[in-house]
């Protein structure tokens, strides 16, 4: 049995509204560690994983594994019934064909409780394990964030280009161009404001901005973002959660 | 001009 006591609701709902519009049939793997979630989109492009540790519930327990297959549109309608600051636990049995959400508010004694279908959802699972990388860069989210949405304007694709002093964002359009360099440095007061970039190779790789417009939807979720990326080979975009994380996997888009 | 490549070119399935 499943039972995952979140203290506010908003933290189960940015973590949804963070890969909703990419994929939307998921199984959520749930066991003792907490609940954990792979899926491709459709284009096979972009891959989404997230892990849901056990520290991130005020309470948590599942003494057997157990598979919540959830389509997320249905998910996001029952997640707007609750508010931010009411508790939500989610309830599921061992062999579930639903899942109970259960939303408290602390204050008013008001509980609202769904019930949200479950599907048998046949997906592979693709094995990302043991990657690893030239360069990784952490920088803040919001700040990633701008960079993809402006020069988005300009280009469906997106240049990275790191070296040891400089992470470089280009896009080349119709329109024109246009480029930011980013350096790393230490905020001493807002250590989230800080740039740091490791490197072991210089990196230079395309990606579609249209993948990239949906991996900066979860911004929200963590001050940092760290980017891994290696020649040749899938990246990979990193929000930490206070226990677990959301992590995108990235297909890079090659010269012809 | 660039080609969108693909993940599962790069990762197994299992």
């Amino acid at each position: 049995m499943l039972e995952g006591k979140f203290e506010e609701a908003s933290l189960f709902k940015r973590i949804i509204d963070s890969f909703k519009d990419c994929v939307q049939l998921v199984n959520f793997n749930c066991n003792e560690h907490g609940i954990a979630a792979q899926a491709v989109d459709d284009s096979r492009v972009l891959l989404v994983s997230l892990s849901i540790g056990t520290e991130s519930f005020q309470e948590f327990r599942c003494d057997r594994g157990v598979t919540l297959g959830v389509d997320l549109s249905s998910l996001s309608k029952i997640l707007r019934c609750g508010n931010n600051n009411d508790n939500l636990t989610l309830i599921a049995d061992d062999t579930p064909d639903s899942v109970l959400l259960l939303f408290e508010d602390t204050k008013k004694d008001r509980i609202s409780e769904y019930s949200l279908k479950l599907m048998d959802i046949d997906a592979d699972f693709l094995d990302i394990e043991g990657m690893e990388y030239d360069t990784v860069i952490t920088m803040p989210s919001a700040e990633f964030a701008k960079v993809v949405r402006d020069l988005n304007q300009l280009s469906d694709s997106l240049n990275i280009l790191v070296t040891k002093d400089t992470v470089k964002f280009v896009a080349e359009g119709d329109i024109g161009s246009g480029s930011v360099i980013v350096k790393p440095h230490t905020d001493m007061d807002k250590p989230q404001e800080s740039v740091k970039v490791e490197l072991d190779k210089p990196v230079d790789l395309t990606f579609g901005s249209k993948y990239l417009l949906d991996i900066i939807k979860g911004a929200g979720l963590s001050d940092q973002i760290t980017i891994k990326l290696s020649a040749e080979t899938p990246a990979l975009f990193e929000f930490s959660l206070q226990s677990g994380y959301l992590q995108f996997f990235l297909a890079p888009k090659f010269n012809e | 001009k660039f080609k969108q490549s693909s993940l599962t070119s790069f990762f197994k399935s299992s």
